[in-house]
């Protein structure tokens, strides 16, 4: 099984 | 801001695209053209949609202005506009309202709308500029076909790259699936070519809900660019004319 990650892992909150 | 474009198709198409993404957004004018990123409600999908401003003629913004909508409303109005209408968007300094006009290009038919703005608190991402291991240009129709096609079996789809080509994987209840491509050139039509560019072997799990959801820009571009590197959001890019672009990024599942 695998979880989906949320894009603010990989992206700068500005 | 004045921004007049040749095809209202163009808008129509794009706010279409997205609108199931995402609800209400600042489309950001500048004198660059006219950007719009928003994250979908679970933070999973980006859309970062930028319209140049060699995209319109004439463009003018004279002062940077972002023009908060929903795009509901947006999609109830542009519903009014003809595909080969000529669109004009206008908007006032700090305004309360953005109009857009639709002209007939063959009669003395023209049609004039405001819609109300919004204020909108957007969470703005800095997108770290990648050189992705993987980029993959295939025709729209042909990724459309594939994530259609598996998403009927699974949730998911692992997606692997190797020197031998791209492969598209999924399992689920019934059985399981994959497609297949290896990089082709098509010389009667450029169009239909798969171009693969590598510098290491990707794998990556991918929602199919979401790249589903993206396909619906199919129709904006023959050509679709998917790039990828391991542990990092895929990139799903539908080029237009004049180097404007509607782009979606989508974060990977990842294995326990």
């Amino acid at each position: 099984t695998s979880h989906q990650v949320k894009l603010l892992a990989f992206f700068n909150d500005r | 801001l004045e921004a007049r474009l040749e095809q209202a198709a163009m808008l129509k198409r794009v706010v279409d695209a997205i609108k199931d993404l995402v609800q209400d957004c600042n489309f950001d004018c500048n004198d660059s053209g006219i950007a719009l990123q928003a994250m979908d409600n679970s933070h999973v999908a980006l859309v970062s949609m930028m319209l140049k401003s060699e995209s319109f003629s004439p463009f003018r913004c004279d002062r940077n202005i972002a023009l908060g909508i929903n795009l509901t409303s947006l999609t109830k109005v542009l519903r009014a506009a003809q595909g080969d209408d000529i669109l004009t968007l206008k908007a006032e300094d700090a305004p309360d309202v953005v109009n857009l006009t639709f002209e007939s290009p063959e009669s003395d038919r023209l049609s004039e709308y405001d819609i109300k703005l919004m204020d909108i608190d957007q969470e703005h991402l800095g997108i770290p500029d990648t050189e992705y291991a993987a980029t993959i240009t295939l025709p729209s129709s042909e990724f459309s076909r594939i994530t259609r096609d598996l998403s009927a079996l699974s949730e998911s789809v692992a997606i692997e790259c190797t020197k031998e080509g791209v492969k598209f994987t999924c399992t689920g209840d019934i059985g399981n699936g994959s497609v297949s491509l290896r990089q082709h050139t098509n010389v009667e039509n450029d169009a239909k070519s798969v171009d693969i560019s590598l510098t290491e072997p990707v794998a990556l799990t991918f929602s199919l809900k979401y790249l589903v959801n993206f396909c619906k820009a199919a129709g904006l571009s023959d050509r679709v660019r998917l790039c990828l590197s391991n542990e990092v959001p895929l990139l799903v890019e539908y080029g237009l004319s004049n180097n404007s672009y509607l782009r979606f990024y989508l974060a990977p599942k990842i294995g326990d």
